[in-house]
């Protein structure tokens, strides 16, 4: 037996806006830790990794550890119809092929149920483990969703340099090229502005805008995005769901054969 | 010529 109550039923909606056109299907695993997903794009160069601790829903009851498998286009559109405001609940008995979502209105003058056939998904987990970086930068997610889809109108690519000077989004195409560099900057208004630089190393990688535009769909989970980078290895993209857990996207570089 | 590998170029299987 599952039965997670979500007061804040819109992260829900906006997880699954954030992740639907990245992958198709994928195995919702249940625990006692948490309500999270690991899953990889068709092509397996990207991956997302979603985390929403048990603490940060108002009931969460899993008796064993359950994986559903789910069609995330269907998912969406069921939770589509939850409102902003809805608290949403999941629930599913033991054995079953379905999954139910219960949206209650704040007022609790609307309780919709929507039922949801669950479907078998042979997937691959991999193994990420917690690394060191070097360079993290964290930024307003606004502004980094701003940069891909400006440079998306001239490249397919972005080269991702990060300096003492700053990190700079460089992209080349038929048109011509444009760099843009963001300094760190810490004294803004509101922290949630700054933009933070940590760097060990200088990094430079080079990423398919394709998938950084998929990424900022997560935009509207998170005023900030965590940029972690190391030479060669895949970065990390990482939207902070207020108080509940994240939702992190991994790429793979392009990188010289 | 730049490629892209899968993860599980990077990340191993579990």
């Amino acid at each position: 037996m599952l039965e997670l109550r979500l007061v804040q039923g819109s992260l829900l909606k906006k997880v699954l806006e954030s992740i639907k056109e990245l992958v198709n299907d994928a195995n919702f695993d249940c625990s006692s830790t948490g309500f999270s997903l690991q899953a990889m794009d068709s092509s397996h160069v990207a991956l997302v990794a979603l985390l929403l601790r048990s603490e940060g829903f108002e009931h969460y009851r899993c008796d064993r550890n359950l994986s559903m498998g789910m069609n995330l286009n269907n998912m969406a559109k069921m939770l589509k119809c939850a409102g902003n405001d809805d608290i949403i609940t999941i629930k599913a008995d033991d054995g079953s092929d379905t999954v139910t979502f219960m949206f209650e209105s704040p007022t609790q003058d609307k309780i919709s149920d929507f039922e949801m056939k669950l479907m078998d998904i042979d997937s691959e987990h991999l193994g990420i483990p917690e690394a060191e970086y070097d360079a993290i930068v964290r930024m307003p997610s606004a502004e980094f969703a701003r940069i891909c889809k400006d440079l998306s109108s001239i490249g397919d690519t972005v080269v991702i340099s990060v300096t003492k000077e700053g990190v700079k989004f460089s992209t080349k195409g038929d048109i011509g090229a444009a760099n843009i560099v963001c300094r760190q900057n810490t004294t803004v208004d509101k922290p949630d502005d700054a933009t933070v630089i940590e760097m060990k190393e200088p990094v430079s990688l080079q990423f398919a805008l394709r998938y950084t535009n998929f990424f900022t769909k997560a935009t509207p989970l998170s005023s900030t995005v965590t940029i972690s980078l190391s030479n060669e290895l895949p970065v990390v993209v990482e939207y902070k769901i207020a108080e509940m857990g994240y939702v992190r996207f991994y790429l793979a570089p392009k990188i010289e054969e | 010529m730049r490629r892209q590998f899968p993860l599980t170029f990077y990340f191993a299987m579990t």
